[in-house]
């Protein structure tokens, strides 16, 4: 049944209500029961009102603060000219309450919601990283509309204990699933800013929300920006249909929070067991199956150790300078031959250290083995500093599931003034990804629209009500590498006459990457560092210390190990000497360092395109 | 690295004191610190003030500076500096 609320402004929510397409299929996910039940989210922004008619049975007191003094009672302290409304704004549109009468409704209306109160006062590394790392046993998603001054000419990130708050949340939060960050991607348009000169948008932590308009149009107020991982329902220009926000001291006046939806859409499937590729979020109108999926973005599964990260780092002896238009190429393996090596790419990363007389002026881009070209940053008119970027991370998203292996070009060109002169000192490639062979991915739908019709006490699902195949807690039309179909028989519960056959996935043997059996012998094909031995049937290659399910930290060989690489190769670049550590034997020796992470721990799932 | 604009300094550190918030408490009463407590849930970094600092400042206090910097218990300090965030 589908759930439509009673609501005097639902009517308006037009990004919620169907109107809009592609449809976001909120109404069917509710029909499912699917309305962030069981989920707890802190925005962090200056308070929300707990009394407020939308959000008094939704608000959770251990989800609020008030770090910049303390003050026992969090809630924002309203301005005559009504400033300190933001937060609420951001608070109702995630899980204002459904039928109350009031405004409109939040997606996620039975989540748990709090606010903590930071924008109002003093802003430190302090009280950003307490912010962030509020009560990570109990908030799911922290959510965060703020950032460095969208002026177009700031480039400033995280501070050492924010970056270590960060960290802690994603290894240790939500019990060592990862605390999920929501960020808004930067409201700098009209200054030509740039979200990949915000450290905390183009964060591996954070996930990054940009905005399109109700028509696909880019709001005025969004910028540029390659580290979106996804983008969100907003406001535009007072012509383009608003975005109501459910819950506000005075009424619910149609004003523009760009990271809602977006925000509001990660809340509703709560599984969060499992971590989902982005590519959930390709499918250009999902279905009520995505619903089902969770949407933990897959940077998650990088840091639980389901992904792995290759990388290489090059202090340039002399430092080259920076003509008109430069372009550098490099030849990167990506652990190719390794048992590690990465043959489907998440996020790249690319470090940079140079001067330039006005950095704004540089456009720095990098183009993939495949041929996709990512503006890493734009020109910035207002960007005059003479500083230029030291061992600035930029970010993109754009090589999504490519494989990395080639030739990657990094471009450096002078969009201003003649004149302009530069020196690059150093530049690091970090590429994250999984070893999962997109090519051999079957095309159509994935995930099947089956939901689980009956789960276990631990919520492990037990029968799909379709031909579909089960794992863990999931319906999936095909089993993912790791995993091999095949029908259990289960025995008749009393009041049953037939036994009952169960499609399941199960695990392939670990040396394997696809198989029909869970043997040694059952492999049919086998992970980029192993050969098929077609007449035993199994994978023949260098035994690795990973190939247990358990987590290890270094995966390259002790001579290679990435952290130590990565400081020698910074004692290197202080001793003007060359790296030590080269990525590729088709490499000059010092270009790239190669540094790869862990194998995955437990079986790799990614919910293939289209789910 | 921040852009042109010069930092400013607040009366506020931020300590990394592994043994704990005992030692802490040492520690501010020896320099006329104000613990406010743990930074993260491990109690390993402590969010220090001190009154006598003037609460902004375009230059750091190298008197606290030094005093942190010879006590053999603290293992890693930072004066805390103001950081200009915009609602978006």
């Amino acid at each position: 049944s589908v759930v439509v609320p009673t609501d005097p402004w639902f009517s308006k929510q037009w990004y919620m209500n169907s109107e809009a397409q592609p449809d976001l299929s909120v109404l069917q996910a509710w029909g499912q029961g699917l309305s962030g039940q069981g989920i707890v989210v802190s925005v962090l922004d200056d308070g929300i009102e707990k009394d407020h008619p939308d959000l008094w049975a939704n608000y959770d007191p251990l989800a609020s603060y008030d770090f910049n003094d303390y003050d026992p009672d969090p809630q924002p302290r309203y301005t005559p000219s009504d400033e300190n409304r933001h937060g609420t704004r951001c608070a109702g549109e995630v899980a204002a309450m459904a039928d109350n009468g009031f405004c409109g409704v939040g997606v996620a209306f039975n989540a748990r919601i709090g606010g903590v109160r930071m924008l109002d006062g003093t802003i430190t590394d302090v009280i950003e990283a307490q912010s962030l790392s509020l009560q990570p046993q109990h908030i799911h998603i922290y959510s965060a509309s703020w950032g460095p001054e969208d002026d177009g000419r700031t480039v400033d990130g995280p501070g050492i204990l924010t970056r270590e708050a960060f960290r802690r949340g994603v290894t240790k939060g939500r019990g060592g699933l990862g605390t999920l960050f929501i960020w808004a991607s930067g409201n700098g348009g009209l200054h030509y800013d740039d979200c990949n000169c915000d450290g905390y948008t183009n964060s591996i932590h954070t996930l990054s929300v940009g905005s399109t308009t109700q028509q696909g149009r880019v709001p005025w107020y969004s910028e540029a920006c390659a580290s979106t991982l996804t983008t969100t329902y907003s406001s535009g220009v007072a012509t383009d249909p608003q975005i109501v926000s459910a819950a506000a001291s005075t009424g619910s006046p149609p004003q523009a929070l760009p990271s809602q939806p977006g925000l509001l859409t990660s809340l509703l499937p709560h599984r969060c067991d499992l971590a989902p590729s982005q590519s959930c979020f390709e499918n250009a109108n999902p279905g009520r199956a995505q619903w089902l999926t969770p949407v933990i973005p897959a940077l998650w599964e990088a840091e639980a150790g389901g992904s792995r990260a290759a990388g290489g780092s090059s202090p340039l002896d002399p430092p080259s300078p920076i003509l008109p238009l430069i372009y550098i190429r490099k030849n990167v393996s990506a652990c190719a031959g390794r048992h590690n090596s990465i043959r489907s790419l998440e996020h790249v990363q690319a470090q940079l250290t140079l001067s330039y007389s006005r950095r704004g002026d540089l456009e720095i881009s990098l183009t993939s083995p495949m041929g996709t070209r990512s503006t890493l940053v734009a020109i910035r008119p207002l960007d005059v500093s003479t500083e230029g970027y030291n061992n600035w991370v930029f970010m993109s998203t754009h090589f999504w599931d490519e494989n990395p292996q080639g030739v990657w070009t990094l471009g450096l060109e002078n969009k201003g003034y003649y004149f302009n002169t530069g020196m690059l000192y150093r530049y690091t490639l970090l590429l994250y990804g999984t070893a999962e062979d997109m090519t051999a991915r079957p095309t159509g739908p994935q995930v099947t629209s089956s939901a689980c019709v009956q789960r276990d006490t631990e919520g492990l699902c037990q029968v799909c009500d379709g031909p579909a195949y089960i794992l863990g807690r999931l319906c999936l039309a095909y089993c993912p590498p790791r995993f091999f179909n095949h029908t259990r028989l289960v025995t008749a519960r009393p009041g049953h006459t037939a036994a009952l056959a169960l499609r399941v996935c199960s695990s392939c043997h670990s040396s394997c990457y696809t198989c029909r059996g869970g043997s040694l012998k059952d492999c049919t094909s086998c992970p980029p560092s192993s050969t098929l031995d077609q007449q035993q049937g199994s994978c023949v290659g260098p035994t690795t210390p990973d190939s247990s399910p358990r987590l290890r930290a270094a995966a390259c060989p002790q001579h290679r190990c990435p952290a130590s690489a990565m400081v020698l190769g910074l004692l290197a670049m202080t001793l003007q000497g060359l790296v030590l550590c080269s990525m590729s034997m088709d490499l000059p020796p010092q270009t790239w360092l190669s540094r790869a992470r862990a194998t995955p721990t437990k079986p790799q799932v990614r919910l293939p395109a289209g789910t | 690295w921040a852009s042109v604009r010069a930092p400013i300094y607040v009366s506020s550190w931020a300590v990394r004191v592994s043994q704990g918030n005992r030692e802490v408490e040492r520690l501010a009463r020896k320099f006329g610190f104000v613990n406010l407590g743990p930074i993260f849930p491990d109690g390993q970094y402590f969010h220090l003030r001190h009154r006598g600092v003037v609460q902004q400042s375009l230059t750091p206090h190298w008197g606290h500076r030094l005093h942190l910097k010879k006590d053999p218990k603290v293992q890693w300090f930072q004066q805390q500096t103001l950081r200009r965030r915009v609602k978006r």
